[in-house]
């Protein structure tokens, strides 16, 4: 690595994503009370410690805690990076304790410091050495309010380098201030991951609204994607995309997932594939970059 | 501007969406996920399936495919899960280090904000232009003075979008990669090249049955948590019941065009997607 470091490659990495830790959260509650409160009405009503399937309740932190460290003690020393997809902060389902600005951006340096604790190299005389690389991205819920995010450089992107400033190459900081996206080079100059910021491109979030249109980030964004993409190409490295939203029709403008399909098909030689979360059901879509080109040729 | 399997997804689900949109916003039990993964099954898998022949013959490793992987969540909406992906790194153990030297990143970067900045502004100069045209079309001729039409004369022309190469001009557009390239590592076996996965969850059901027998027998919650608590392998790559050779795009085509025929594999493909939580619409 850059510091001279001698690492040797596993062959292997790891996809995780929405974790959304609800620190309210409370063992033994009622369930139909957001896990936060009340005596359960029955046996299948009581909130478990570490949380029940299918009945809609946020994560309690213990799950969060005892799987990184159950990943930590069992496979850290199996993988080469961590692709971190996202939502690291509980729903606003609780009308008697709503989300506030300040709760996300602590969640979201909770659990961002967790993650630099879990994977710190303790072999290492540096501080911010990881045994493995980390690459976050930003989920809807990661943002305030739910959902919104608006062009950068805001107060919203300031505040996430600061609290992913260990896992962004300082280099990147103007971009990702934009953007809210960057790459890391998991194997130096041979493989990069690339973090995007897909709220730029999502349905959901009301301050944006296409690709097409030249002020809009998606569209800035998808600029810098393809730059970076070409450097990527020209360097000779490989990259996968990770994102919090699928690009897909049913979460983008048609206009976004039409373009970045273009993306994938062009640069097919260097893109291996794209890694996501959200929809929290394990699941692929085949994304076809010719029609993708028929489509928008149609629609032009 | 909507393409044709978005069309269908937004006839067909457009309701569903925007239900499991308000849903999930507030964080909710899962509803109508089943009817989703129909959807996703009926609105690619089968169409893949339906050209899956046809395709195999022109362009053998699919390559006009790209595959988007949507993990499962550690958020008990279903069970907990995540995954290990296993890649070719065999080229890394023999290939001899080329050092190559290229720009530091940090200029990359610096050139890259100002070449952006410089896209955007020529865009809207264009775009500019192009409103004072529609709005010189809405005025007649007359009313338009003297120095507006000078000042139009003298701007950039507008882009001809009745042009066969009209993308060509926007850079949010890639261009046709060459075609000396090789195929890259989704397509062929190579350096990088995703070979296999394993899928791990945590069966909560169990662990809450193991946690409270442990706490009954007299051990501390703490003990009994880290007793009871692990997660375990789900399935691998390939697992029967549709094991994949490798992870490669043409594997995953083909597996989409199996799912949408065989309804015994769809049910384990169901399964799976619901991280073994029993869950059912």
């Amino acid at each position: 690595d850059i510091g001279g470091k001698e690492k040797s490659i596993k062959g292997r990495f790891l996809h995780i994503t929405d974790m959304h830790p609800d620190l309210y959260y409370k063992e033994n509650t009622s369930i139909d009370d957001t896990c936060h409160r009340g005596k359960p009405k029955n046996d299948g009503d009581r909130a478990a410690r570490f949380g029940n399937a299918m009945k809609g309740c946020d994560g309690p932190p213990d799950l969060m805690y005892y799987t990184l460290d159950w990943i930590h003690k069992n496979l850290s020393d199996e993988i080469d990076f961590i692709i971190w997809t996202g939502d690291n902060v509980r729903h606003d389902n609780d009308r008697r304790i709503p989300r506030t600005e300040q709760q996300i951006f602590d969640m979201n340096r909770q659990v961002s410091e967790l993650f630099l604790k879990t994977f710190k190299d303790h072999e290492s005389d540096d501080p911010r050495d990881l045994k493995v690389k980390i690459i976050p991205s930003l989920g809807n819920n990661d943002v305030f309010p739910h959902n919104l995010f608006s062009p950068g450089p805001t107060l919203q992107t300031r505040e996430l380098y600061d609290i992913w400033s260990q896992f962004i190459p300082p280099a990147q900081q103007n971009t990702f201030d934009r953007y809210a996206s960057f790459f890391v080079e998991a194997i130096p100059g041979k493989l990069a991951v690339i973090s995007l910021n897909t709220l730029y491109m999502f349905k959901g979030n009301p301050l944006v609204d296409n690709c097409s249109n030249k002020k809009q980030p998606g569209y800035k964004m998808l600029l810098w994607v393809g730059f970076t993409l070409q450097e990527l190409r020209d360097r000779g490295m490989k990259v996968w995309l990770s994102g919090h939203v699928p690009p897909i029709p049913k979460n983008f403008d048609s206009s976004c997932s039409d373009k970045l399909a273009l993306w994938l098909h062009e640069y097919s030689d260097i893109i291996i594939g794209g890694f996501y979360g959200h929809m929290n059901m394990d699941h692929f879509i085949p994304v076809d970059g010719e029609k993708a080109w028929d489509d928008i040729g149609n629609s032009m | 501007a909507v393409s044709e399997s978005s069309e269908f997804f937004e006839q067909d689900f457009l309701e569903d969406a925007i239900a499991a949109r308000e849903i999930r916003a507030e964080g909710a039990k899962p509803v109508k996920k089943v009817n989703y993964m129909n959807g996703v099954r009926d609105a690619y898998y089968s169409r893949i399936s339906e050209d899956v022949k046809k395709l195999s013959k022109k362009d053998p490793l699919y390559e006009r495919y790209s595959i988007v992987h949507i993990g499962t969540s550690i958020i008990p909406t279903f069970n907990p899960g995540f995954r290990i992906w296993e890649y070719n790194i065999t080229e890394l153990q023999t290939e001899e280090e080329v050092l190559h030297s290229h720009e530091p990143w940090d200029s990359f970067f610096e050139h890259l904000d100002v070449e952006i900045q410089k896209i955007i502004e020529e865009a809207e100069e264009v775009e500019a232009f192009e409103d004072d045209e529609q709005i010189d079309s809405e005025i007649p001729d007359v009313l338009i003075s003297k120095k507006k039409k000078k000042k139009k004369k003298g701007k950039k022309g507008k882009k001809n979008k009745n042009s066969k190469n009209w993308w060509k001009t926007d850079k949010t557009f890639p261009k046709k990669k060459p075609k000396n390239l090789p195929p890259g590592p989704a397509y062929e076996n190579q350096l990088f090249s995703p070979l296999r996965f394993v899928q791990y969850y945590a069966d909560l059901k169990e662990i809450d049955k193991q946690y409270l027998k442990l706490l009954k027998e007299g051990k501390s919650e703490d003990e009994a948590a880290s007793i009871a608590f692990k997660y375990q392998v789900e399935y691998a790559s390939d697992d029967k019941p549709y094991p994949m050779k490798t992870t490669l795009v043409k594997d995953y085509i083909e597996l989409a065009s199996e799912l949408s025929g065989n309804d015994k594999l769809w049910n384990t493909f169901l399964e799976r997607a619901f991280c073994s939580s029993g869950y059912e619409d």
